[in-house]
């Protein structure tokens, strides 16, 4: 059966939460609202994407969401 | 290349390294094998010289573990995250540490040993990751023969801004990565695939997306990792659904992304005497495959797998207006595309003639 969308877009935003928390020093977001959050998501995707050479749209879509998916080595890619 | 932020590094360049543990995957030289030839990549550009001990407290500490392992930045199983390495500093600084619940090999096979420690070691000597596509120091994993890996000149200006260059009189250059947008950059080869078009040049290729119209650059051995670097030629046969790439005297045939049985052969099949050493550009339309040699064009009868006669002929003559040596060529519509250099000649088999003439990277969107 096909994945039902909100579940799929659900799937996605952890993914994506999870691997900006990882490399992007995404600030967990207990004490965030959701507001704010979604914020901070969107820049923190902007950052990623440039640093892939991916169009900056804020946004996970497909080719962020492949790149996501690639295995790699667990440094973050900025900072410390 | 980027260096971790503070740029810590250390203070003596003949380090010490120690093997904690191994992984169950390869016997205990090939692992040790692999560790070394990946201090090595960095050793060669760089006065730093790694020496192993197996008792007591080295700079760099190697070890497989799974999971939380108690530095707080957990694994993940098999894919995903594959390793993790620590700035220079006491204790856990350099580290390495590598996922246990991967699968660990010395070839083709997810993931290469080698590679993984080679980028990891970056990691324990200062450096951060790079965003060239192309450099050891990238993030995501990209496998390359470790039997003809060169140091990438990304990685070595980084290492050599840390600890300056190597005591060699030779000082040690690496691969750079094309950039797309390079106003001399010249292709190895070009074909299309299954409505795509690959543009080959040196280990990458930049595959064009027809509709979407999108570029983007891969390696050769991200698909085909039994390809050589440095194809030559490249074409489509449409009606066998089989693309064929040349390097030297050798050529590959692939059904999508999977070689044929029996490859690479000779391209003495194809009815060339043994005096073409190799082939600059291939493309099949209507039954005919033409073959560009030099300044001279050979026609090859795809149905009665034979040269046809009154072949070779001059590429002026052949098609008029190509008076240049060919780098690439493919098949769009009725149109050839001829490579030479930094442009390229679209030919109307229709007109046979010339009808445009432009830039090589206007393909990749320049």
């Amino acid at each position: 059966l096909p994945v039902p969308p909100e579940d799929l877009e659900e799937k996605n935003a952890k993914t994506v939460e999870n691997y900006l928390r990882k490399f992007y020093h995404l600030p967990s977001t207990q004490f965030q609202s959701a507001r704010r959050n979604s914020t901070m998501v969107a820049e923190k995707l902007r950052e990623m994407q440039r640093f892939f050479g991916l169009a900056e749209t804020g946004k996970a879509d497909a080719a962020t969401l492949e790149m996501m998916g690639k295995p790699r080595c667990g440094v973050p890619d900025t900072g410390d | 290349f980027r260096l971790t932020p503070g740029s810590p590094k250390w203070t003596h360049t003949n380090l010490t390294y120690r093997i904690i543990n191994y992984t169950p995957q390869l016997s205990k030289t090939t692992v040790e094998t692999a560790i070394e030839k990946a201090f090595r990549v960095w050793s060669v550009p760089s006065p730093l010289t790694f020496t192993e001990i197996s008792q007591g407290e080295a700079d760099i500490n190697i070890a497989f573990v799974p999971r939380e392992h108690g530095d707080n930045s957990p694994f993940d199983g098999p894919n995903g995250i594959l390793a993790h390495a620590f700035q220079p500093g006491q204790g856990i600084g350099g580290d390495a540490h590598f996922d246990s619940e991967e699968t660990w090999t010395q070839d083709s096979r997810n993931y290469n040993l080698f590679l993984v420690a080679a980028h990891e070691f970056g990691h324990s000597l200062g450096l951060s990751h790079s965003s060239d596509p192309g450099a050891l120091m990238y993030p995501n994993y990209a496998y390359s023969d470790p039997s003809t890996y060169s140091l990438p000149q990304d990685d070595i200006n980084g290492i050599q801004t840390l600890y300056g260059p190597s005591n060699s009189p030779i000082q040690p250059t690496g691969p750079s990565t094309p950039t797309a947008c390079d106003p001399h950059l010249r292709f190895d080869a070009v074909t299309t695939l299954r409505g795509e078009i690959y543009f080959f040049k040196d280990k990458y290729f930049w595959r064009r997306h027809p509709q979407l119209r999108e570029v983007d650059l891969n390696f050769i051995s991200l698909f085909w990792p039994f390809l050589p670097n440095g194809l030559q030629a490249a074409y489509e046969d449409f009606d066998k659904d089989l693309v064929f790439l040349f390097k030297g005297r050798q050529y590959w045939a692939l059904s999508g992304y999977d070689i044929q049985q029996g490859y690479p052969r000779d391209i003495a099949n194809y009815g060339f005497p043994s005096s073409v050493r190799a082939i600059d550009a291939a493309v099949s339309y209507r039954g005919k495959t033409y073959f560009f040699v030099n300044n001279q064009c050979w026609r090859y009868d795809n149905s009665r797998g034979t040269m046809d006669p009154g072949y070779p002929r001059s590429i002026s003559r052949a098609f008029p207006g190509i008076n240049c040596r060919v780098d690439a060529v493919f098949l769009q519509n009725s149109f050839l595309l001829f490579f030479s250099g930094p442009q390229y000649f679209a030919f109307n088999l229709v007109t046979h003639s010339v009808t445009r003439a432009a830039r090589s990277n206007l393909w990749l969107n320049c």
